[in-house]
């Protein structure tokens, strides 16, 4: 189970209370896994008094739509938008440290994923690759076996079943000539390790071609507690023109599965 | 169970922190699981004046009872006019039927008295998080009866955060609490702070709306 407390003594519209939080939510807590299992009790509740600011502060409020924007003196749209940085930022923080005590892990583990298609499409591939088995156990074997991550974005829910169900009615047509649009195409995906400490990464797939992997590097690699698997389902090459491609990303956060894990849930008692 | 922390983890711990004004932390011993005879597992934040909340709450369709408790509160009373959250380790209170909502609630009320509000109060203003085995009740009267203590233990130094941190975890091997201070444009002489604390370490794949 998750539980998270978070207070702050700014002063915080209360109606828009509900709509931060969701908001940092939903790329910190929310973008977690240590075992895929979601608990009955997860929670996170968030306070603000005011206690700090001065008589004279407005409150802070969220500016979801055009409309409250527009309406928003410039300021207080300045203000909110620093606000949900920082607020962001200390989400994302105090979410990994969970990740960073998952039940006998040795690693933590940066997915990022990028797609050209949407947000969601990054985010299922992410998800996926954090709740495989086989992903994990390679981690903690310090494997490099790119196989099982690929493996684990094509049975995805939502990528796996557009390639079966009535095309017109879920996936997304290229409205120009009505052809589908898959969410991945084998061709278009390239998998990297990122080292923790900055060097160069290290790539497993190129547009869906395997890359003679230097066995030494990835060793040196996968010792290291910290590590980022960089996912891109829109790579189509360097020579390929960028045009205006929006690219849209999703990071989760996950630790490896370790001997450690199994003893601790069973020993567990209820 | 041996509560010391690992030395790869201390780095995670901080020594010390820069706490919101008009928020109190503490914690207190209730004996919620049979096997803890000595950790906290009661733990309490609160401000000082009733404020503004929010929550966000799992998706699984087996919402425990302090969940559905909560949500139900923070929807009654439209976020406002909140006074903080009361947490239980060593028991879920999830699957628990009728009686698990009423000693959610229970836990809720009993807080808000130490408080000074009337039991008969229609909603209360303390939110309610539990954390555990699933499918066992709360043993409710220890709960009950350490609430008080639980009121006394309240502080606003970096040791009542930390005992607050450490009191909601489970099988977690280290308290995790994090706090810091920040300014925005429109008062740059102005700060202020944000503190928080999480726990988990197994059955860790949060959906929450």
């Amino acid at each position: 189970t998750l539980l998270g407390i978070v207070c702050t003594d700014a002063k915080v519209d209360p109606k828009s209370m509900r709509y931060f939080l969701r908001h940092v939510t939903s790329t910190s807590f929310n973008c977690i896994s240590i075992d895929g299992d979601t608990s009955t009790n997860d929670t996170v509740n968030f306070f603000a008094n005011g206690a700090a600011a001065p008589a004279n502060a407005a409150p802070l409020r969220y500016h979801g739509d055009k409309q409250s924007r527009s309406n928003a003196s410039l300021e207080d749209q300045d203000d909110t938008r620093a606000f949900i940085k920082i607020l962001s930022k200390f989400f994302k923080d105090l979410s990994q440290l969970v990740v960073r005590d998952g039940e006998g892990a040795t690693k933590f583990v940066s997915i990022r994923v990028r797609s050209d298609l949407n947000y969601a499409t990054a985010k299922r591939a992410a998800v996926s690759i954090a709740r495989s088995a086989l992903v994990k156990t390679a981690l903690y074997g310090k494997d490099a076996n790119w196989g099982r991550i690929l493996c684990a974005i094509g049975y995805a829910p939502g990528i796996m079943d557009s390639q079966e169900l009535p095309l017109r009615n879920l996936v997304p047509t290229n409205l120009e000539n009505q052809r589908p649009i898959y969410p991945v195409k084998p061709r278009r995906t390239s998998v990297s390790f990122i080292p923790a400490d900055g060097t160069e990464e290290l790539k497993l797939l190129l547009r869906g071609e395997p890359e003679q992997v230097d066995e030494v590097r990835a060793k040196q690699i996968l010792e290291a507690e910290d590590l980022e698997i960089l996912v891109r389902l829109e790579d189509d090459g360097e020579t390929a023109p960028s045009g205006d491609k929006k690219v849209h990303e999703a990071v989760f956060w996950t630790c490896d599965f370790s001997h450690e894990y199994v003893t601790i849930n069973g020993d567990y008692r209820t | 169970a041996d509560r010391s922390i690992p030395a790869t983890k201390q780095k995670y711990i901080p020594t010390s922190g820069t706490y919101p004004k008009g928020f109190l932390a503490g914690s207190a011993f209730a004996g919620v699981k049979a096997t803890n005879t000595k950790y906290d597992d009661l733990a309490l934040v609160v401000s000082e004046a009733p404020c503004p909340a929010a929550g966000v709450f799992t998706k699984n369709v087996f919402k425990a009872a302090p969940v559905q408790t909560s949500s139900k509160f923070l929807s009654e009373r439209k976020g406002h006019g909140f006074r903080g959250v009361v947490v239980n380790s060593g028991c879920a209170n999830a699957v628990t039927g009728r009686l698990g909502l009423e000693h959610a609630a229970t836990m809720a009320r009993t807080t808000d008295q130490c408080f000074g509000s009337a039991e008969s109060d229609a909603v209360p203003s303390t939110l309610v998080m539990s954390t555990g085995v699933i499918g066992q009740r709360l043993p409710i009267d220890r709960i009950t009866n350490a609430i008080p203590k639980l009121h006394q233990s309240l502080g606003s130094s970096h040791d009542h955060w930390m005992n607050a941190a450490q009191a909601i975890c489970t099988t977690d091997t280290f308290p995790k609490l994090i706090s810091r201070t920040f300014t925005l444009p429109s008062h740059p002489g102005t700060t202020y702070s944000i503190a928080g604390m999480t726990k988990g370490a197994g059955m860790i794949h949060p959906n929450m709306a």
